[in-house]
Formats: structure tokens, sequence, C-alpha cells
């Protein structure tokens, strides 16, 4: 179905963004 | 414990949910409190998915007959857009200010807001397809419901070519179902109903047969009609434990015990 695709490439890039957003928190701590 | 109830949407969610608990926990223990880098590149792409999103999930709600789908789907899909905006406004907001608190609160909303959407999206279209498996399930009970008015070889021919097919169905359906599921016992107990139902469909069909053919004989019939109604009745408990079932979607910890 292409909902559950849909869903999957926002979640994607949602966890993409997040991950960035803490990786770089832990470089710095 | 199973925090999803099915193997796809565990697929979809399970890793941004882990993504968006870790920058809560970084925030609630203060340890975000650094430059945040630039975020309009991978807010850009979130938001490109999100009106990907919502054009299809638009689509799916046009194409739709399902009235509850159709009612519940766009409180989604709008919760969804609303956290992509305030992913872009706490972007531009880290842009001005890479220290900025009130934008690491909104990312931290905006972030559990695509969360909670895409959840409540991809919950609202499961129900949708369990409630087709419910719809062909129906089907069968209305045709059981039937079996005890049947008194010739001709209607039972009829018969048995009327259910074959939604029996097929709900088999193919139910199997495809349990398959996707992450609760064991769930998927157990609609294994062992399917089994049953598989196992009472030539009895109850024998069972007619033979009260068709005692009743053109013009014999007793009590005990074959007893016998006829008992598998049908035994057949539709089952068929009503497999609805139940496919409509479960919480953990219930009794069930385990």
């Amino acid at each position: 179905e292409m909902i559950l695709d849909a869903a999957k490439s926002i979640t994607i890039a949602t966890a993409a963004l997040v991950k960035a957003a803490c990786a770089a928190q832990r470089e710095l701590v | 414990m199973p925090v999803f109830h099915t193997k796809t949407i565990e697929s979809i969610l399970e890793p941004v949910a882990q993504q968006v608990s870790r920058l809560v926990i970084l925030h609630e223990e203060a340890e975000d409190g650094n430059a945040m880098p630039n975020l309009e590149r991978p807010v850009l792409a979130v938001s490109n998915a999100v009106a990907n999103l919502v054009k299809v999930g638009r689509e799916t709600i046009n194409n739709s007959d399902d009235q509850i789908l159709r009612q519940e789907m766009p409180a989604s899909l709008q919760r969804v857009e609303k956290a992509s905006k305030l992913l872009e406004e706490a972007s531009a907001m880290l842009n001005a200010d890479p220290y900025s608190q009130p934008a690491r609160k909104k990312l931290i909303e905006g972030a559990r807001g695509i969360l909670q959407g895409t959840s409540n999206l991809l919950l609202c279209f499961d129900e949708s397809e369990v409630r087709k498996i419910i719809k062909e399930c129906k089907k069968v009970l209305d045709y059981l419901a039937v079996a005890e008015v049947i008194e010739t070889m001709e209607d039972l021919v009829q018969f048995v070519k009327d259910l074959s097919p939604c029996l097929t169905k709900v088999s193919r359906d139910v199997d495809a179902r349990e398959k996707e599921l992450t609760h064991m016992v769930h998927r157990e107990i609609l294994v062992r109903c399917l089994d049953s139902v598989k196992t009472l469909a030539p009895i109850l069909i024998c069972g007619m047969k033979i009260y068709v053919q005692l009743l053109a004989q013009g014999k007793k019939v009590d005990e074959a009609g007893e016998n006829r109604n008992y598998l049908a009745a035994r057949m539709t408990d089952e068929i009503n434990e497999i609805i139940r079932v496919l409509q479960l979607t919480t953990y219930d910890e009794d069930e385990w015990d």
C-alpha cells in the first residue's frame, strides 16, 4: 500500500532529523 | 511485550520512536544545551515526506468506501501536517539562535507530533483493513445462519457454492493477518480458530447432506438436524472468536497468566 510507504518515508526522515539533533548534542556534551 | 500490535506498524514506528525518546531524555536531563546544528535539510526532507503522505492519504480517503476511515483519517493527516510546521518553525528559530530553548521544545513537540500523527494514521488504516476481513467473516456467519433451512440437494449445492469462496477468502485473510500480529496469544487463538473452521466446514456439509438425504427418503431427521445445527453453531462460535481477536490491539496482561 502506498500509504504505508509514505508513512515509512516520514518516520525515516524524522528519525534522521532527530538523530542529527541528538548526535550534535552528544559530541559537544 | 509488544508495543505495536502489527509487524508493519512496528517496523515503521519503532526506529523513530527510539530516536525521539533519546531526544526527550537529552532534553529532560538538560544535556541538550549546546548549539544545535543547522537542521534545515533534514527538516525539509520531513516536510516533503509529509506533503507526500497528505497527498497519498487524501487519495486513500477519497477512494475508500469505509465511512469510519473517511471520518477519522483526516485528523491524523492534520496532526502530521501541524507537527511538520512545528519542525519548520524550530529549524528557523535555531538558525537565528542555535541555543534557543523554545526552539528545542518545538523540535521535541514536532517530532512527537509526527510520531503520534503517523501512529494514528497507521492505526486508522490498519483498523480499516481489519474491518474488511470482518466483513468477510460476517458473510460466512450469514451463510451459516441459513444452514438449517436447507432441505434439498439443489439448495445444498448452491449453499456450498456460496460458502466456499467466502471461507477461502476468510482463511487466506486471517492466515495473513495472524502472521502480521506481534502478540503471540492473539496469533495462537487465530490459528486455533481457523484450524477448527477448516476442520468443521466439510463435516458440516456432510451433516447437511445426511439431513437432506434422510428428509428425501421420508426418514426421521431429528438427530441429523441436531447434529447439523451443532456443527453450524460450533463454526459460528469460532468465526465470532476470530472477529473478536481481530479487533484486539492492546496488550492484555491477563491473557499471559
